[in-house]
């Protein structure tokens, strides 16, 4: 997966993400979901059809969230999980983000949760709200945040891109995702990023790529412009 | 050619049981049994699912609500195992190892 977070000269957040997964199938799955409260849309999302829990959603006037997946690095700890997940009566990660959509008062507040809460397992939790400077990308751990990285747009850092690695350590030398990604942004720059240029970047190899299911571009301010496209695979 | 996908309706207001239920409006039941089958046998080896349905189906008491109805709701609208269902929603989970 790619998720990015962007300002733009004017302080307007924008939020986008591919989601990558190596079933072709779930092609045929995709579906955006509204859930009503009263007749209301209170949160929307992206998800596959049988699945309960969101990768990716938005808070209308509120914040958008989406989830990027953290592999463990140590495969023996699987046991964790378990315990995790059955003794402790831990969320699996998507299940926070639908939580956090339901029930969070802002972006602060939906920062608060999705670093907070524990969790089954390990995620990338990409947060967009529609202030200036709202927009984080929280590593997260089981039981919390092992780091916060937010915007800074004041000192040049108006973007952050997570794709499946620690921002502060080097991907794969075969992974080309993230420094696509900051080339591109860096092109664009922040006098001309908005949902249809942040799409572009989104659709560049090997950002794209032959297992990404779907791109969502969205900006919690302006919430009718949530827009996901579904990828024809290679 | 990208397309959009379709959007559906899901009232918070209905009991979680049968919140999921619009899904069949969009989607074919033989469709949704057959590519949860697909995803499983590519997710989880044929012997460990042979073996863990009956575990993962005593799980169903640990997980919360809404998401235990909800889960509930959608294998009985699918005609599907509720021990499938459980493994699809925590593919990622499962897949982290």
């Amino acid at each position: 997966c790619t998720s990015i977070v962007a300002q733009d000269k004017s302080g307007n957040v924008y939020h986008g993400r591919n989601l990558d997964y190596p079933h072709p199938i779930l092609m045929n799955l995709t579906m955006n979901v509204d859930f009503l409260k009263n007749g209301e849309v209170m949160y929307r999302g992206t998800s596959f059809a049988g699945y309960v829990g969101l990768w990716t959603g938005q808070s209308p006037n509120k914040f958008t969230v989406s989830g990027d997946e953290r592999r463990s690095k140590r495969w023996y700890n699987w046991w964790k999980n378990i315990v995790s997940a059955f003794l402790l009566g831990r969320s699996p990660v998507s299940w926070l983000v639908r939580e956090t959509l339901e029930g969070a008062e802002d972006f602060q507040d939906a920062v608060m949760h999705l670093s907070k809460i524990p969790i089954i397992t390990g995620v990338y939790y990409i947060v967009g709200g529609v202030r200036p400077g709202e927009g984080v990308v929280i590593t997260r751990d089981r039981t919390g945040p092992a780091d916060i990285w937010p915007l800074d747009p004041l000192n040049g850092r108006w973007y952050r891109v997570e794709t499946n690695y620690d921002h502060w350590l080097p991907p794969p030398a075969t992974d080309h995702r993230r420094e696509v990604a900051n080339k591109a942004l860096n092109a664009t720059g922040q006098e001309q990023i908005n949902l249809e240029t942040l799409y572009q970047v989104l659709s560049l190899p090997p950002v794209c790529n032959g297992i990404t299911i779907y791109t969502t571009t969205m900006s919690a301010a302006h919430p009718d412009e949530y827009r996901s496209l579904i990828r024809q695979q290679s | 050619a990208e397309l959009a996908p379709p959007t559906l309706n899901i009232s918070l207001d209905e009991d979680p049981e049968v919140r999921w239920k619009p899904l069949l409006t969009v989607f074919d039941k033989d469709f949704l049994n057959k590519a949860g089958a697909q995803v499983i046998d590519s997710t989880v080896p044929k012997w460990v699912h042979h073996a863990i349905a009956p575990v993962v189906s005593a799980l169903e008491k640990y997980v919360p609500q809404p998401y235990a109805g909800e889960i509930r709701g959608m294998a009985s609208h699918f005609g599907g195992k509720i021990s499938d269902v459980i493994l699809l929603n925590f593919a990622y989970e499962i897949s982290a190892f």
